[in-house]
């Protein structure tokens, strides 16, 4: 505040001794030129010092080596940043509609910056009004084959593999990073239908070897999941043997639409909204909780092999998720409460049926801009 | 954005292999899917 008041009155004082255009006007020049270039090559340095550390942990990654979780400030900053609001923007910024001629320079720009694919866009790219719009593109007829392996489950995006393996243990843990792991129940929600049994059933259950009593159990595990969804003590319980997980991220070029990964039936949509952090490569290894914080739509339902979930998470840029199967249903909206430990809202779609039936491909959702 | 994905496969009825699924998944960390591909399979 003091610099400013000096900076005014000197600005005063140059005006009024050299009518506005003499030597010290001058210098407020230079001041300001020279903060300004000051503040341009301290952001050089910030970017130029972030490419050199994720070209190491590239590099790292070539070499084998697996980098461990590694909280650091600005990660705890990004935490004190309204990002909600500033992905709501984003959204409206993306959402102006855009001059014909103007819009495929736009989009190729968009392709050329994050590598896009423009000859899989379904349409001409004229025709995509805004950015939001062609940013959740479908693709040409074709240019997605489904694996057509009956005993294969199949992609459900376009993205990178970031961790995958199977449950086990108690709690039932994903890594989000080495040295940093989360409970699928704080991912799906505590009233998950996932199949658990507690410590004290594991022998039983390892030693289950006929595949009419699998049946038997299977069907069992349904109605006590249906009928007491909360009675189930998580924290002792262990998954099921055979459950499994894989994490999948989508870069910003990539193609946004979510397909079914398999023939199910989507019983239960969980929303909870929740913060809108990055969800990028260094922000997995920095900032705690990632997955369990940030807003996602949870879909669980049943397949032929037993329980299915998958969970779709928004980050700042693509904040909102469109479910296809509930058009209704609108998520990024502006917060009224302060607390980011809502319980999240529920749907059972259709509780006495089968729920919503889905093919192996079918188009599910789709994340947008903000 | 990503996705999670978090499902029940088969499992071998013998207890005595040492693989204890018989589901695989065909997939490495860092490598880039597309819609529709395998990410594992298993056998009848």
């Amino acid at each position: 505040r003091s610099f400013i008041k000096k900076l005014t009155s000197t600005s005063r004082t140059g005006a009024s001794f050299t009518g506005g255009g003499g030597g010290d006007s001058q210098g407020n020049t230079f001041l300001i030129s020279g903060a300004t270039a000051a503040t341009l090559l301290m952001l050089g340095a910030l970017h130029a010092r972030r490419i050199y550390e994720d070209k190491k942990v590239e590099e790292a990654r070539e070499k084998g080596i697996e980098i461990e979780f590694q909280p650091d400030v600005k990660a705890s900053f990004m935490r004190l940043l309204p990002l909600r609001s500033i992905s709501r923007i984003w959204g409206s910024l993306t959402s102006v509609d855009l001059p014909v001629w103007l819009r495929p320079y736009v989009y190729r720009a968009w392709a050329r910056a994050f590598h896009s694919n423009l000859e899989e866009v379904a349409r001409p790219l004229d025709e995509y009004v805004s950015l939001r719009e062609f940013f959740a593109h479908d693709l040409k007829e074709g240019s997605r084959p489904v694996d057509p392996d009956p005993r294969c489950l199949a992609s459900p995006v376009d993205g990178t593999i970031v961790r995958f393996g199977e449950l086990n243990g108690t709690g039932a843990m994903i890594e989000q990073v080495k040295g940093f792991s989360y409970s699928v129940y704080s991912l799906l929600g505590s009233s998950s239908l996932l199949p658990m049994v507690t410590e004290g059933n594991m022998h039983e259950e390892n030693s289950d070897q006929d595949s009419t009593f699998r049946e038997n159990k299977k069907k069992s595990w349904w109605r006590i999941s249906l009928a007491l969804p909360k009675v189930r003590d998580s924290a002792s319980a262990c998954p099921m043997k055979g459950l499994y997980y894989c994490v999948i991220y989508l870069r910003p070029g990539d193609y946004h639409r979510i397909h079914s990964p398999v023939d199910w039936n989507i019983l239960v949509r969980r929303h909870f909204a929740g913060r809108l952090f990055p969800v990028n490569e260094r922000a997995t290894r920095t900032i705690r909780n990632l997955y369990i914080e940030n807003e996602r739509v949870v879909l669980e339902g049943l397949w032929q092999e037993g329980f299915m979930a998958v969970a779709a998470i928004g980050a700042t840029n693509i904040g909102s998720i469109e479910l296809f199967i509930e058009p209704q249903l609108r998520t990024n909206r502006p917060r009224k409460k302060l607390l980011h430990s809502e319980p999240p809202e529920e749907r059972v779609y259709d509780p006495e049926g089968v729920g919503v039936s889905l093919k192996k491909g079918d188009e599910v959702a789709a994340f947008n801009m903000g | 954005s990503t996705v999670v994905l978090v499902f029940q496969a088969p499992t071998l009825k013998s207890m005595t292999s040492t693989d204890p699924s018989e589901f695989q998944f065909c997939i490495k960390q860092g490598d880039r899917v597309r819609v529709g591909e395998a990410l594992g399979r298993w056998n009848d």
